[in-house]
């Protein structure tokens, strides 16, 4: 999952 | 990015900042626990990582420099410049109770088997639970200055407009992140205890008592 949407929130 | 979880990020940018400005101005971290503190400057370093691998926003990357930074300030007051003001003895939380069992967690529950993503794992789990030692000196204590429930209000008030948020995304996006919703309600969850106390009780006074 993190190779595809890295995270966006902080 | 949509107005709740802006406004979340705006009160937790507050309260960060309340902190450092109320250590820095009274040149004293009483009542504050160095323990949390330290706790989530390693939330922000375990999370932030991928400002190293990935590029969102600028908006992105200046609020997680401006985390890290302000979270290491803070604990270089309460345990150097400041550090005889700390209040050692109150701050007796077992920290190691809720790192080892964290990190666990977050070997076996994450999203992608991958170093990067396991302690993004660990941050968000971690985060949940950062403000234990302080919620646990107050109670300790009995009491906390005006400015400290300012801190632990906009702090708290951050992860509930992320819940916001997250439901938001969900309707919007289709975007839906179990572990930091699961995360994000027990954080939220741990501060009603104290939203309560702070909206009945906070008005007009000087200081917060919370009963043990």
């Amino acid at each position: 999952k993190a190779d595809e949407t890295p995270h966006d929130e902080l | 990015m949509n107005i709740f979880r802006l406004t979340g990020d705006l009160s937790h940018l507050a309260a960060i900042i309340i902190l450092l400005l109320k250590i820095w101005k009274t040149r004293s971290c009483a009542g504050i626990s160095g323990k949390s503190q330290i706790l989530f400057a390693l939330v922000f370093t375990s999370r932030y990582l991928d400002l190293l691998t990935s590029f969102i926003s600028l908006y992105n990357t200046t609020m997680k420099v401006i985390y890290i930074g302000c979270a290491y300030a803070t604990v270089y007051l309460i345990y150097a410049k400041f550090k005889a003001t700390y209040d050692g003895n109150h701050d007796t939380f077992r920290v190691e109770f809720l790192v080892v069992p964290v990190g666990g967690l977050a070997f076996l529950v994450n999203h992608d088997f991958s170093p990067l993503e396991i302690l993004w794992t660990f941050s968000i789990y971690l985060e949940s639970v950062a403000i234990l030692p302080q919620l646990f000196m107050i109670s300790k204590t009995g009491e906390a200055e005006t400015i400290t429930t300012h801190y632990l209000f906009f702090l708290g008030l951050y992860r509930a407009l992320y819940l916001i948020n997250w439901i938001w995304r969900f309707y919007f996006e289709g975007f839906f992140d179990m572990i930091a919703i699961v995360a994000g309600v027990v954080q939220t969850i741990l501060y009603c205890d104290f939203f309560y106390l702070y909206v009945t009780k906070g008005e007009g006074r000087s200081q917060l008592s919370i009963p043990t």
